[in-house]
């Protein structure tokens, strides 16, 4: 089982999208695939079509409440469930302020989950709050979507020291283990500079011992498609939606690579 | 003076990319403009090559220490200040929740201003946290950058009623007065549609007296245009990079339209 959490604390890279259409790719593999949306936008669920009814139960619950995990996990196709997020998973941040190991809360949860799972993807916000931190110190994983933009680069270090942090005081298991190029503009200069410096940045790092020494980047880049945003205005995945598309093509050959590799391991 | 807050909760929308380069471009005119970066990620910051050296004063200290704000302001170009952020701000959420007003730091802070501005221009961070919270006490307009997505579109209400809270509680001034497309591919079906939606919203909301109901969106769309992912890179705003690009006249439309507004009023 790999529970992978996907986190930038940049906006708009392209995590959801990702976490969304890997998942749904990974499924439509025969894996048993659980989504898990820790960002108050609930745009994973939206993504899916989740959490359109009044009250739902959602991860909001499980967080600052004693619904157990098994209660907020809803299925959206063959081997493809999602735990919902809730817009007030903005205020956990303070709500879980004073809690006892407000940080572990689901790891906590984790342990009375019935049911098992190929593959769990956390969707997280777009900051390195309790709600990341929570998904960090359940996960074994890391995969970083990055944008080849500049501005997307240079937040990498604090979230580098944050990963860091994560896994020397709560969550010794956790690696960065792969970067996934998103929203890859083909042919401009400025793309190839950044993947260059971050490709640099891998290699230089190997063996070194840290929490991302071991991290690649997958040969897979995601290219800019107008289909991939279309998609979640249908409550659908990229493969229910456009399935001829280029994002359909390079979300799958995504799960290809992330399937050899688990094979491998 | 017009203070404007730049926010929206959504990441990667061009919050950072319409304050820096519209307050350029209204400096260019010859408005006096400052612009404060109140996000941890101080993107506003690096766009303008603010912030390198090792201790510098920064919002951090204005709203968590006794520094008064004259002291953290920096020209960068003729009619342009820059008061930068700093990754410390990320605690700033934990370090204030105990503070007395602490939504108010920064409306306090003004009022020892010693200088005047035509302009007074704030990036906010991805999140509707407390120093969003500080940019809607103090600003007297906010400017809502939106990528014509349907994610981008679905955490509004959200946002709009946490506008509407600040107006009744902290500042019965503020008002969302305008929106403005970025990011915008020409031309394709869902930009159409979201647009439509939007402007429906505006035209719907119109005189019925809450904080948006004066709203309209700028007839300037900024187009997706590399140039201005690059200018990041150089320390330098889109005039000083690429003088002749597609991105340097979609914001000096931009900043002729609030100009024009400026005038009407
Ligand atoms: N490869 C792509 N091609 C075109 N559009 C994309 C692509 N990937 C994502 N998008 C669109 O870009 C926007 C940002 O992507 P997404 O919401 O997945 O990023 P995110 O990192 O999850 O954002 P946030 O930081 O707000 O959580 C969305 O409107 C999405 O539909
Ligand atoms: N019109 C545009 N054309 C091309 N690239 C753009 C445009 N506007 C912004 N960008 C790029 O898209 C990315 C997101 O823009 P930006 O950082 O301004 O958004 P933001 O809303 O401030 O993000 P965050 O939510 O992280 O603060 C950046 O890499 C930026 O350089
Ligand atoms: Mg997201
Ligand atoms: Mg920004």
């Amino acid at each position: 089982m790999r529970s992978i959490a996907i986190i930038n604390q940049k906006g708009g890279v392209g995590k959801t999208t990702t976490a969304v259409n890997l998942a749904a790719a990974l499924a439509e593999a025969g894996n048993r695939v659980w989504i898990i949306d820790l960002d108050p936008q609930a745009h994973a669920s939206l993504h899916l079509g989740v959490g359109m009814e009044e009250d739902y139960l959602s991860m909001y619950d499980v967080l600052t409440d004693d619904v157990p995990l098994d209660q907020v996990r809803y299925q959206v196709d063959d081997n493809l469930w999602i735990s919902p997020a809730h817009i007030d998973l903005a205020a956990a941040e303070m709500e879980l302020a004073g809690a006892v190991g407000r940080e572990i809360i689901l790891r906590d949860k984790m342990q009375d989950v019935s049911e098992s799972y190929d593959y769990i993807i956390f969707d997280c916000p777009p900051s390195l709050s309790v709600l990341t931190l929570n998904a960090l110190t359940t996960a074994n994983e890391i995969f970083l979507p990055l944008q080849p933009h500049f501005l997307a680069l240079h937040g990498l270090s604090k979230l580098l020291k944050t990963i860091d942090l994560v896994a020397r005081r709560l969550n010794p298991n956790l690696k960065l283990t792969n970067v996934v190029y998103c929203l890859y503009d083909r042919g401009t200069r400025l793309a190839n500079e950044v993947i260059n410096d971050v490709e640099y940045f891998l290699t230089d790092q190997r063996n070194t011992g840290s929490v991302w020494s071991d991290a690649t980047s997958f040969d897979t880049r995601i290219r800019r498609n107008i289909r991939l945003a279309e998609a979640p205005s249908y409550g659908q995945s990229i493969f229910q939606y456009a399935n001829d598309s280029n994002g359909a093509q390079d979300y799958r050959s995504l799960a290809m690579e992330v399937m050899q590799q688990t094979q491998a391991a």
